[in-house]
């Protein structure tokens, strides 16, 4: 049974792109085949797998030529596939706006083998467009990072009420299957502060992984690795390897 | 003569609001007149100028309903004034899209009587959508907060890339006004190597104040109030009071 998971937040720099490469290439690390979609046309995760970021192949091309989805996806560093971005797909965007059920473009035109993958997960770009809300109709299941800072508490609040308004007004039936505590400081009273605060909120919405801040997880995309190629015995891949075992828990055994 | 400026880039979490806010604190404290707009939906910038967020005053209503300015703009907790905003500027953008010159929709319809300010200021979403575009040729001048780190290197240039394409498609005359590194870790490789990359390729639009990563500068907007207000002693402080003596000089006697 294929997982399908969006990781969005429209507040920008929470570690939606970081999230995403590093759970794909530690769930494929414990033998999961994963695809990673990347959905925002800054294409940083096409970058951080090692894809030039301007290769013609990306939903635009895929929806626009059609052709065999193999045609598209690549192998990234990490034992992943990811099917890569460019900035192309700013023009999907439009194409899917003068659609019927837009909000189901995905969930209709994108066919991709269920049996082929363990995981499908999506990197969203920073705001709720149709690119985001087509991710999460398509997955259902959207796991949200949030900084440990103030504005990113702000924004979970306005992402909850916007996935009710969708739910309600377009019978789409997206949940917030969990959030992700990212660049966590304790050395910092404001990451105590708003951690209790979520957890007070969201209850067992709360993953108990927090991923730390730790700059070795800034540095790998540069080298376009994961956090596992990169430095193995960071604290950065220390908490993504819990983060993939938190997964299993949560999401295959339900 | 106001200055007009941009707070922009389309890579999430860069810096844009904790720059307009505290860099609008910081000239209103040395007797200039500013106006700081909102024009992202989140309100980061409003929250952090101690407005509520839900209030009715926003550039949508201003345009939908019109009247006197002053009716919409209020006194921020830093002796500067903010045009707040609230999340029906997401039907702005949508007013936009239906209407001729859709780039130049706030040079035509935004009528602030100059004489009132020294400096206006917009903050910006992380993305090019038509609410940045707009506020981008209402301005003409950039400024671009960019994190001293990979992802937010790499977005830089497709931000230029994109102000070049619509100065000539769309006849703008856009233009970056200066680049300003963030969240700055002298302790950390990266930061050296992203800020020397920034000065070998843009040269003097490089400005010479960095913002140093600052906790109390992310405390702060959680009080509703600068980091002036807030901690007048922090390095936070000092960069922000640094960077408007750096304004003065480049923007007023340029
Ligand atoms: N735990 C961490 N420790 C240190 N740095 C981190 C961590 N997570 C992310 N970063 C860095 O912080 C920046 C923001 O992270 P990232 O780009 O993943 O966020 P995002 O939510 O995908 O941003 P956007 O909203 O632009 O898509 C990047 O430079 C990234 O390398
Ligand atoms: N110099 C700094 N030191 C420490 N924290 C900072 C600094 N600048 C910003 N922050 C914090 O980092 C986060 C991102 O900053 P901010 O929200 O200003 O970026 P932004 O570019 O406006 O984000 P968005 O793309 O969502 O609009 C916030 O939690 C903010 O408080
Ligand atoms: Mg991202
Ligand atoms: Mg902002």
């Amino acid at each position: 049974m294929t997982l399908k998971i969006a990781i969005t937040n429209q507040k920008g720099g929470v570690g939606k792109t970081t999230t995403a490469v590093n759970i794909a290439a530690s769930l494929a690390k414990v033998k999961r085949k994963v695809l990673l979609i990347d959905a925002d046309p800054q294409s940083n995760a096409t970058s951080a797998a090692g894809i030039p970021k301007n290769s013609e192949s990306s939903l635009y091309e895929y929806f626009e030529e059609g052709g065999p989805l193999t045609h598209y996806i690549k192998d990234a560093t990490g034992d992943y596939k990811i099917f890569p971005a460019n900035s192309n797909l700013v023009a999907t965007e439009k194409i899917i706006e003068n659609t019927e059920k837009r909000e189901k473009f995905f969930s209709n035109n994108l066919k991709i083998n269920k049996k082929d993958f363990d995981y499908i997960i999506f990197d969203c770009p920073p705001s709720l467009n149709l690119l985001t809300i087509n991710a999460m109709e398509y997955c259902k299941n959207v796991l949200v990072p949030v900084q440990c800072e103030y504005y990113a508490l702000e924004g979970l609040v306005t992402l909850k009420s916007t996935i009710d308004q969708l739910n309600e007004a377009r019978n789409l039936n997206i949940k917030i299957a969990g959030i992700l505590r990212t660049m966590a400081d304790w050395r910092n009273n404001l990451t105590h502060q708003v951690s209790s605060e979520l957890e007070g909120h969201f209850k067992e919405l709360v993953l108990n992984t927090i991923i730390p801040r730790n700059v070795k997880l800034a540095e790998a995309p540069s080298y376009g690795q994961s956090i596992l190629d990169y430095d193995i015995k960071s604290i950065g891949a220390e908490a993504f390897l819990s983060l993939s075992g938190e997964f299993i828990r949560r999401f295959e055994n339900g």
